[in-house]
């Protein structure tokens, strides 16, 4: 919309406008405006094309400089675990994750920590069959620490770079199911010190204000070392993250784009800024 | 809260006669901040404080009420008559079965809702036929199966080698052969912008001619609703929408937008991960989340 030529009224209050209507929240939007219009001053920038680069290379900054690649213990398995509220696309992101780390000679293995959900335990049984890696599980209405303790055991005594564990979906408002998770954690670290070494909130990138919500409580429940933003073939831009960064210092990792194991990729704020922006 | 911000900013106004457009700006501010805090999409946000503005400028300030709480009451008044009532049911068609197509964004709740509505009218006395027309996603038709032994309630399916349009037309005269008055049918997740797949909804509308689409909304949506609800309102038409998920913290100002663009009505709330977790919708509740 900058293709303007001039650094008018007109122009901060449809940047105003494109910013809260991305998701990105009122004070964010504020903060960043505030920025922009002391660079502008500061720097001398009279035009809007340079400014708006200007803008998306100071905040691509900020988003990209908390931004790192999975981590890798020294030996063993690195153990992944995917949280999130429900339907954002965990399980999806999972089978995403796998293609993609074994399209880099990675040996995966997979979880089916989820016991609750209605066929969670098929859902990713199938996945598992079409990337060709192998998958602990148990029955529905087992107990998901009891699946992760058994799935550690076999991802260290099968030698994978790689164990993922898919959780079920809960509201970060429910405390006993961010109780679980706790437990959940800890049984995963009693069998390997320091892991999980990741774990990953997957967030709709349609979703509102909560997603701020829910990387805070989940943060609690479990230290999140990173984010993978689904569904961005949408309309919606997931604006949201400019304000967890700001506030939580946690990196989007990765994003999700289609429903297909290659609609993935690594994070990149410079194209993602483009799109927001667009 | 938004009461406490408006009376703070209306100390000073005691002893006027009445709001003067100046007094309803400075009050329509914070409305406004209160409205994008709780996820109503910008464009809604802007129609609706003109509405407001247009009602409350020049209004009467009472004795019994403060400009504050003036201000507030014309905001409730519009939101409520905005939400609609609470009488919104499901239109039964005068020949059964009565069709209702459950469509929605990936991940919003249909699988899940379309038990719960089953089961809702299996205990009000109906004889419901659960059809599983998602052919996509894996394991989308143990799913419904699962919810259906469950409910003790059947699940009509083709597996997911034939097209949902075959398998609609197929359920349909299944419940018929049956005598099913209610046919709920569970469509694959679909972004409103896939044309191909939003054209299979509208090749699936016509085959049955369902009396109800009802979208399914996840309450924590945030300004992608009026995207999401115009899309499927233009290219499909929806008769009701079903909010899911509103036992989250989620402010679910969503409401507000989808029914600002579709006009039709929040027929049944989300409450949980169980399928008894279905109640009817109260606009009232909603509008007392939304104003925090
Ligand atoms: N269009 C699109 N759909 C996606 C994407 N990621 C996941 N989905 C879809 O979203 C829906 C939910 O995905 P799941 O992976 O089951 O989500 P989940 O978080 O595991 O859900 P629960 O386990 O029930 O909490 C499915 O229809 C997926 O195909 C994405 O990036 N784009
Ligand atoms: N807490 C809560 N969870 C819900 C509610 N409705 C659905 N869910 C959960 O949300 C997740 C997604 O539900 P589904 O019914 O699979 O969603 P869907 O729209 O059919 O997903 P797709 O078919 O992949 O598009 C599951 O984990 C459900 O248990 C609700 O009202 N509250
Ligand atoms: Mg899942
Ligand atoms: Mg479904």
């Amino acid at each position: 919309f900058y293709f303007w030529k001039k650094l008018d009224g007109e122009f901060w209050e449809e940047l105003e406008d494109l910013m809260l209507s991305s998701d990105v929240g009122v004070a964010t939007t504020g903060k960043i405006i505030d920025e922009l219009k002391d660079i502008a001053h500061k720097e001398r920038i009279t035009e809007p094309m340079p400014l708006m680069e200007r803008m998306k290379d100071y905040i691509a900054d900020i988003l990209s400089s908390r931004s790192k690649s999975l981590i890798k213990p020294a030996s063993g398995p690195a153990v992944i675990l995917v949280v999130g509220v429900n339907g954002v696309g965990k399980t999806t992101s999972i089978a995403k994750l796998a293609y993609w780390l074994k399209s880099n000679d990675s040996k995966v293995m997979l979880a089916a920590a989820d016991t609750f959900r209605a066929a969670a335990i098929d859902q990713l049984q199938i996945w598992a069959n079409s990337l060709g890696v192998d998958i602990i599980k148990t029955k529905e209405g087992g107990d998901p620490s009891a699946v992760c303790f058994d799935a550690v055991a076999a991802a260290k005594a099968r030698k994978a770079d790689y164990l993922i564990i898919d959780t079920a979906g809960r509201l970060h408002s429910k405390s006993n199911l961010m109780e679980e998770l706790k437990k959940i954690r800890r049984v995963i670290a009693r069998e390997i010190p320091d892991a999980p070494h990741e774990t990953l909130i997957v967030l709709d990138a349609a979703t509102g204000k909560n997603a701020l919500a829910q990387a805070k409580t989940f943060s609690e429940a479990a230290p999140l070392t990173g984010i993978i933003l689904a569904k961005l073939d949408g309309t919606a831009k997931g604006g949201i993250i400019l304000t967890i960064s700001d506030e939580l210092s946690v990196p989007v990792k990765f994003i999700g784009f289609g429903e297909k194991p290659e609609d993935f990729a690594a994070f990149n704020a410079a194209e993602f800024l483009d799109a927001l922006f667009a | 809260t938004l009461q406490d911000k408006l009376s703070s900013i209306f100390k000073k106004l005691r002893g006027r006669g009445s709001l003067t457009a100046q007094d309803v700006d400075v009050a329509l501010r914070e409305v406004r901040l209160a409205l994008l805090e709780a996820d109503v999409s910008l464009k809604v946000v802007r129609s609706f404080i003109a509405r407001v503005k247009e009602k409350a400028v020049g209004a009467a300030v009472w004795e019994s009420l403060s400009p504050g709480q003036l201000v507030i009451k014309y905001v409730r008044d519009e939101l409520t008559f905005l939400m609609g009532n609470e009488n919104a049911r499901i239109e039964f068609s005068p020949q059964p079965p009565t069709i209702i197509m459950m469509v929605g964004l990936n991940g919003a709740g249909k699988t899940t809702s379309s038990g719960k509505l089953a089961k809702f009218f299996k205990d009000s006395e109906h004889f419901p036929l659960l059809v599983a027309a998602d052919i996509y996603r894996p394991a989308a038709i143990k799913q419904l199966e699962i919810i259906g032994e469950k409910l003790e309630i059947p699940v009509f399916s083709m597996g997911n080698k034939q097209s949902p349009v075959e398998i609609v037309k197929a359920a349909k005269n299944q419940a018929l052969a049956q005598g099913h008055d209610i046919l709920i049918v569970d469509t694959a997740g679909r972004m409103h912008i896939d044309e191909v797949l939003m054209q299979e909804l509208r090749d699936m509308k016509l085959s049955v001619s369902p009396q109800e689409i009802l979208l399914t909304v996840d309450a924590m949506t945030g300004q992608d609703a009026v995207n999401i609800a115009e899309s499927f309102e233009e290219k499909l038409g929806v008769t009701g929408v079903i909010l899911t998920k509103m036992d989250g913290d989620a402010r679910g100002g969503a409401a507000l937008s989808v029914k600002e663009v579709t006009g039709k009505p929040v027929k049944f709330v989300g409450t949980g991960e169980k399928l008894d977790a279905l109640e009817p919708f109260y606009p009232d509740r909603i509008v007392s989340r939304i104003l925090g």
